[in-house]
C-alpha cells in the first residue's frame, strides 16, 4: 500500500475511492476520510504509511470489542440452541455445516433443524451435510410448517441431549412481511420449548453484497434477537466493507467468516486481519 | 428524492442562460452520492457523470421546469440508454437444439432462473430441456429435478462424470428426445477460481452455446464490476440475467454490469416461484437506481 508514494490529497483522494470499493458506502467512507484529512492537516503523518496504521486502527475499532469474532455463546444448560437467517442465497445452509463441523471437532453433540421447508430440495442439501459432518438432523417433508419441525427439534434437542440445535431457515428477502412473520414465529416458538433459546441468531450475509446489507441487518434484527453476522463468501474479491456500515447503524458485530464452500471453510472474524485485507 | 436534491442544488440557477460545468457541479455532485449509495461502482459512476457533464454543458436552460428537473431528466435518459433497450431476444437455432447456458457466482439464482426460463419458453410453445450440469452442490441435481417435475420439464441429469461431458451428451440426448432448447444449469464459482473458470470455458467450448447468461444477484455492491468483468473476459457472453429484483436493493449492480461487459441485461427475477420472471425495462431500473 502506498509504497513510494507521496503523502498528498491525491492519495487521500484515492484512498476514499479505495473504501468506496470495498462497499463501505459513501457515507461510511467519507465519515472515515473526514478523519483522516483532519488528522493530516494536524500534520499527524509522516508518511503514508502512517495513514495506512491510522485507517487499519480505525477500521480495528469499529468492528472490535468483547463481542465480535467470538465463539458460539454457549448456554448455561445445554442445548445452545443457534437460529441462522438471512436472505436467499447468502450461504446460510452451507454456514451451519460449518459451524456444525467445528462444533464436531470440539467434541460437541450437534442437532440439524431442517426449517427450510419451502424450497426445492433444501431438506436433501442439509441432509447430505449432516450425514457428510456425522450429525443427526429433524426435518419434516417439504410444506411443512417451519415452526413446527422447529418446536419437534428443540424438543428433540433437549430429549437427545444435545449440546448445540443449529436450525436452518429459508432465504427470505427482508422486504417480504409474511416471511418475516413467519421467522418472529420460528424464534417464539423456540423460546415456548426453550425461554432462554435461541442463544445466537446469526444473520448470513453474502460478502459481495452492497449497501442493501444495511436494511437486511435493519430488518431482520426486527423480527428476531440477531446477535451477529455471518459473513460468507469472503474468499472472493469483494471486502465485505459494508459490515462498518452495520455495525454503526444496527450495532451488530461480525463472528464468523466464510471462506469457501466446504465444511473446514471458515474462520472467527478478526478485525485485524479485515482491516487488512481491506487495502490489499 | 433525488429530484428533491437536485432542485435544491440548482435553486440558484436563473432562469435564463445556459448550463455550465460549473453550475452543475453541485448537482451532479447529488447525483453521483446517489449512484454510489445505490451500488453502482465508483468507476462506472465516475464515467456516468463524465458523460452527463458532457451532454448537459451548453444546454439552454428550459424556462418551463426547474433546473433540478432538467439535470434529472438528462440524467435519467442517460442511464436509460446506457442499460437499454429491453431485450428479451433469444438467438434461436433453425437446426438442432438452442444451447443456453447459465454461469454466475454462488447463490445468484442461476438454479431457479433455469426453471424460469423453462417456463417462460414453454409458454412460447418451445419443448426445452433442462441439464444438472451442477454436480458439485449437494443436492444441486435434485433441486433442479424438482423444479422440472412441477413445470413437467424434462431434466437431464448423470450419476457421476464432469461438466463438460454431461453437457455435451444433454445435447445429443435433446436431439434423440426432440427437445429443442437445452438449458444448461451450471455450478456457482468464483470468477478467481481458476480451474472452475476454465471448467464452464470448456463446456462452452464444447456445447457451442447460442445464448450465454450471466446470472447476476440485484443487491450486489462494487464487486460487481470485477466479477462480471472476469465472466465476460473467459465466456462469449451473450446476456445477462438480474434476480431478486423483488427487494429493495436499489440494483446499482445492474448499470455496472452493463458498462464494464456491454452485454443487454435480458431478463429479471422478480421472486421465488417460477413465474416470477420478466423482460429487463431499462426506465424502471433508471428510475430505481436514482431512487
Ligand atoms: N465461495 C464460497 N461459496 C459459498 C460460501 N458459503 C456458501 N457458499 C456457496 O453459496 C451457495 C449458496 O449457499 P447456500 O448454503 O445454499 O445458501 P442459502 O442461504 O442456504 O440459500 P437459500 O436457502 O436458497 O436461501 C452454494 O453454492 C454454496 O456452496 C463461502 O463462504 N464461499
Ligand atoms: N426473492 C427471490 N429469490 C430468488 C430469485 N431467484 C432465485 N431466488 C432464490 O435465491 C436462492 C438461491 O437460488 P439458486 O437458484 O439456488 O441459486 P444458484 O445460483 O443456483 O446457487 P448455486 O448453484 O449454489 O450457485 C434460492 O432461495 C432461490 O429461491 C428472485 O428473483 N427473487
Ligand atoms: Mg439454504
Ligand atoms: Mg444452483
Amino acid at each position: 500500500f502506498a509504497i513510494g508514494r507521496k503523502l498528498d490529497q491525491d492519495l487521500i483522494d484515492e484512498l476514499e475511492e479505495k473504501l468506496i470499493a470495498a462497499d463501505m458506502g459513501p457515507a461510511t467512507a467519507t465519515q472515515i476520510i473526514d478523519e483522516v484529512k483532519a488528522a493530516y492537516k494536524a500534520r499527524a503523518f509522516k508518511d503514508p504509511n502512517d495513514v495506512y496504521v491510522f485507517l487499519k486502527d480505525k477500521i480495528r475499532a469499529l468492528l472490535g470489542g468483547p463481542d465480535a469474532g467470538g465463539d458460539i455463546r454457549f448456554a448455561a444448560t445445554p442445548p445452545t440452541v443457534v437460529l441462522v437467517v438471512g436472505v436467499n442465497g447468502s450461504g446460510k445452509t452451507t454456514s451451519i455445516a460449518k459451524l456444525a463441523s467445528i462444533l464436531t471437532k470440539e467434541k460437541k453433540k450437534v442437532l440439524l433443524a431442517a426449517c427450510d421447508t419451502f424450497r426445492a430440495a433444501a431438506v436433501e442439501q442439509l441432509e447430505i451435510w449432516s450425514q457428510r459432518i456425522g450429525v443427526e438432523i429433524i426435518k419434516a417433508q417439504t410444506g411443512a410448517d417451519p415452526a413446527a419441525v422447529a418446536f419437534d427439534a428443540a424438543d428433540a434437542a433437549v430429549a437427545r441431549k444435545v449440546d448445540v440445535l443449529l436450525v436452518d431457515t429459508a432465504g427470505r428477502l427482508h422486504t417480504k412481511e409474511n416471511l418475516m412473520q413467519e421467522l418472529g414465529k420460528i424464534q417464539r416458538v423456540i423460546k415456548k420449548k426453550l425461554p432462554d433459546a435461541p442463544h445466537e441468531v446469526l444473520l448470513v450475509l453474502d460478502a459481495t453484497t452492497g449497501q442493501n446489507a444495511i436494511a437486511q441487518a435493519k430488518t431482520f434484527r426486527e423480527v428476531v434477537d440477531v446477535t451477529g453476522l455471518f459473513l460468507a463468501k469472503l474468499d472472493g474479491t469483494a471486502k465485505g466493507g459494508v459490515v462498518i456500515g452495520i455495525r454503526n447503524e444496527v450495532g451488530l458485530p461480525v463472528k464468523f467468516v466464510g471462506v469457501g464452500e466446504t465444511p473446514d471453510d471458515v474462520e472467527r472474524f478478526d478485525p485485524d486481519a479485515f482491516a487488512e485485507a481491506l487495502f490489499e | 428524492s433525488i429530484t428533491e436534491k437536485l432542485t435544491a442544488a440548482f435553486s440558484r440557477l436563473t432562469s435564463r442562460g445556459k448550463l455550465t460545468e460549473a453550475n452543475i457541479q453541485e448537482g451532479l455532485r447529488e447525483v453521483r452520492q446517489a449512484l454510489l449509495e445505490a451500488d453502482v461502482n465508483f468507476k462506472v459512476a465516475k464515467d456516468f457523470i463524465a458523460s452527463v457533464t458532457a451532454k448537459a454543458v451548453g444546454k439552454e436552460v428550459i424556462e418551463s421546469i426547474r433546473p433540478g428537473q432538467q439535470i434529472v431528466k438528462i440524467v435519467h435518459d442517460e442511464l436509460v440508454a446506457l442499460m437499454g433497450p429491453t431485450d428479451g431476444y433469444i438467438h434461436w437455432q433453425s437446426s438442432g437444439p438452442t444451447v443456453i447456458l447459465m454461469a454466475g457466482l454462488q447463490g445468484s439464482g442461476k438454479t431457479t432462473t433455469c426453471g424460469k426460463l423453462a417456463k417462460y419458453l414453454v409458454k412460447k410453445g418451445k419443448r426445452p430441456l433442462l441439464v444438472a450440469a451442477d454436480v458439485q452442490r449437494p443436492a444441486a441435481i435434485q433441486q433442479l429435478q424438482v423444479l422440472g417435475k412441477d413445470l413437467g420439464v424434462p431434466v437431464y441429469a448423470e450419476p457421476s462424470g464432469r461438466p463438460p461431458k454431461i453437457c455435451e451428451r444433454a445435447i445429443g440426448h435433446a436431439k434423440e428426445t426432440d427437445r429443442d432448447v437445452v438449458i444448461l444449469d451450471t455450478a456457482g464459482r468464483l470468477h478467481i477460481d481458476a480451474a472452475l473458470m476454465q471448467e464452464v470455458k470448456e463446456v462452452a467450448d464444447r456445447t457451442k452455446p447460442d445464448e450465454i447468461f450471466l446470472v447476476c444477484d440485484a443487491m450486489t455492491g462494487q464487486d460487481a464490476v470485477n466479477s462480471a468483468s472476469a465472466f465476460h473476459a473467459q465466456l462469449p457472453l451473450t446476456g445477462v440475467v438480474l434476480t431478486k429484483l423483488d427487494g429493495d436493493a436499489r440494483g446499482g449492480a445492474a448499470m455496472s454490469v452493463k458498462a464494464v461487459t456491454g452485454k443487454p441485461i435480458k431478463f429479471v427475477g422478480l421472486g421465488e416461484k417460477l413465474d416470477e420472471f420478466d423482460e429487463f425495462h431499462p426506465d424502471r431500473m433508471a428510475s430505481r437506481i436514482l431512487g
